[in-house]
């Protein structure tokens, strides 16, 4: 049994993932968004999820902070908290709307599509 | 740079079953040509709930789906030339209509309310696009060898704001004339923005003057000729008014979809208020003794 364990892998403990990016689809038909939004009336907005826990890997591109922060967590949970698992890298998308004066507007909204996921 | 799609001129309903997915451009096309299949005349009559809709013009459409495309290629719509660098394209549909009584008609006003455009957004191009339907049996009234020559005037000045040139055989066929109107659109903003013009303001309307000679004479053309009667146009087939705009700051997406809501919202209230009390009148004394039950439909669903 203690061979099985050498791989981290605690039983009947549900191990967080790590902090990566996962799926979110929006609808704003389903947020009631869609009598004046026309286009697109869903996407894939991506979210952020999972532990930064020590060490940190290279590719969330921690900041100097969150590696003392997750150190100082590593060392004392109770103490500090752990760093958090937020985007790093967003994109916009276009959205084709009907303004307050009815107008149809093209915009590029930024910042609505997570490209990355990182720790700080 | 051309638009990505030739999409059909038929006068395509935002429908609200469409889903135009942002996922994949061969889906979306497809379900664009959802969208127009539905619009088809045929479909039109169960869509009265729509009527009053807001009809994107194809350009805007084009517009959306070549951008949109291209973000997925990691490219931004600012770069492109062609939107003029612009984040935000704003269209508005041209509210003026013909002097039917005055026949032939050699002048036309177009106008556009622009009050909803942002002053705190830079106007990096403006451009009014008038569609020219093909003339028909009218034809035989462009019996002339020399070119149309389009003027575009401020309806309170004869500065001329921007001319073409348009070959008969051109004035056969249907089209859009894109005259650049950036000069006095931005000349328009920052006086109506200016903090001691604001109160001297009717409204923030932009008039525009239009004639047609024939080349450089002061001959000047029946505009209905050349297919720019206005009269029994669908709602795409209006011109419009683009502005170009680039924020500065980034924008707020929640407090921007907030005050959009919230206007829709205030306008949905109306609508149902109204609704109510003519369901109200209708029902007379009966709704009084029908406690709870169907007949409360409306109240109990804005509760």
């Amino acid at each position: 049994t203690a061979m099985s364990n050498r791989h981290g892998k605690r039983h009947g403990k549900k191990s967080k993932s790590r902090c990566s990016k996962k799926a979110l689809h929006v609808n704003f038909k389903e947020l009631g968004w869609d009598d004046w939004i026309i286009a697109p009336l869903d996407y894939e907005a991506y979210h952020c999820e999972g532990v930064c826990d020590f060490p940190l890997r290279s590719h969330l591109e921690p900041t100097n902070h969150a590696i003392i922060q997750t150190l100082m967590n590593s060392m004392d949970p109770n103490s500090t908290p752990p760093s958090c698992c937020v985007p790093t890298k967003l994109s916009p998308i276009s959205i084709l709307y009907i303004d307050s004066g009815n107008n149809v507007v093209y915009k590029q909204y930024e910042d609505m599509v997570v490209e990355q996921c990182g720790c700080r | 740079f051309q638009s990505a799609a030739i999409i059909s001129p038929s006068a395509p309903r935002r429908n609200r079953g469409a889903r135009i997915s942002h996922q994949d451009g061969q889906r979306s096309s497809k379900l664009l040509k959802d969208i127009f299949a539905s619009s088809h005349p045929a479909a039109a009559h169960h869509k009265d709930e729509l009527k009053g809709a807001i009809v994107p013009h194809e350009y805007m459409l084009s517009i959306y789906r070549t951008y949109s495309a291209a973000e997925k290629l990691g490219l931004n719509a600012s770069f492109f030339r062609s939107s003029k660098f612009a984040n935000t394209i704003t269209s508005f549909v041209d509210r003026g209509t013909d002097d039917l009584l005055h026949s032939p008609i050699r002048r036309q006003k177009y106008l556009f309310d622009v009050s909803t455009l942002s002053d705190k957004e830079e106007l990096v191009g403006a451009e009014l696009r008038i569609f020219r339907r093909a003339p028909g049996d009218l034809q035989t009234s462009l019996q002339t060898t020399g070119l149309y020559y389009i003027q575009l005037y401020p309806c309170r000045s004869d500065r001329l704001l921007d001319s073409r040139s348009l070959d008969p055989l051109d004035a056969t066929k249907a089209g859009w004339e894109v005259l650049d109107v950036w000069e006095m659109f931005k000349a328009h903003q920052h006086y109506y923005h200016h903090p001691h013009h604001h109160h001297f303001q009717k409204g923030n309307e932009l008039c525009f003057q239009l004639k047609v000679t024939l080349g450089k004479s002061d001959t000047e053309v029946d505009l209905r000729h050349l297919g720019l009667g206005r009269s029994g146009r669908s709602q795409q087939e209006k011109a419009i008014l683009v502005a170009y705009t680039r924020s500065k700051k980034r924008e707020n997406l929640f407090s921007e979809m907030n005050e959009k809501i919230k206007s829709r919202r205030s306008i949905g209230e109306k609508e149902e208020a109204a609704a109510a009390a003519a369901a109200a009148k209708d029902a007379g004394e009966e709704r009084v003794t029908h406690r709870g039950g169907k007949a409360d439909g409306p109240r109990r669903r804005r509760r």
